[in-house]
């Protein structure tokens, strides 16, 4: 089946930091999403960590990640296909089936699991 | 060659929650 994954997970893909810095999708760090998010004057980054791991009820190629999100630990749960890269901190890109991502995007990826702590992205508060 | 922006590799979660 074909990946219908957006196109900047692809391998090589050119990924512009919001100081400028062009890098590759694959050589990307948490201190660049980290730097990215304190420059940016509407985002923020949160820490979502993974609570829950299911098959989607819908379609065999898609899981149900719920995740906790930030301070306030939302539940928040996303249906995503096995494939999908999550960027887990410290740790880099991380799917539910890493040898699917690899096989699709050529993208170097670990497994995602329960208690990994993923980047995700949240307004700054306006006060 | 087509140049993303960081913001797009990392997904948007808790909407409209604050306070």
């Amino acid at each position: 089946a074909p990946s219908s994954l957006p196109p900047y997970f692809i391998k090589g893909s050119i990924i512009q930091l919001a100081d400028g810095e062009l890098k590759r999708v694959e050589d990307l760090r948490t201190e660049d999403f980290i730097q990215s998010a304190e420059i940016s004057s509407e985002l923020k980054i949160d820490s979502s960590t993974v609570e829950r791991i299911e098959g989607s009820q819908t379609s065999a190629n898609f899981a149900v990640v719920q995740f906790s999100v930030g301070e306030h630990r939302s539940q928040v749960s996303v249906e995503v296909l096995l494939e999908y890269p999550f960027f887990v901190f410290g740790q880099g890109w991380s799917s539910c089936c890493p040898d699917r991502t690899t096989q699709l995007l050529e993208l170097p990826c670990s497994k995602l699991s329960v208690g990994d702590v993923c980047i995700s992205l949240t307004l700054k508060n306006l006060k | 060659v087509p140049v993303f922006p960081w913001h797009s590799l990392v997904p948007f979660l808790e909407p409209s929650q604050s306070g």
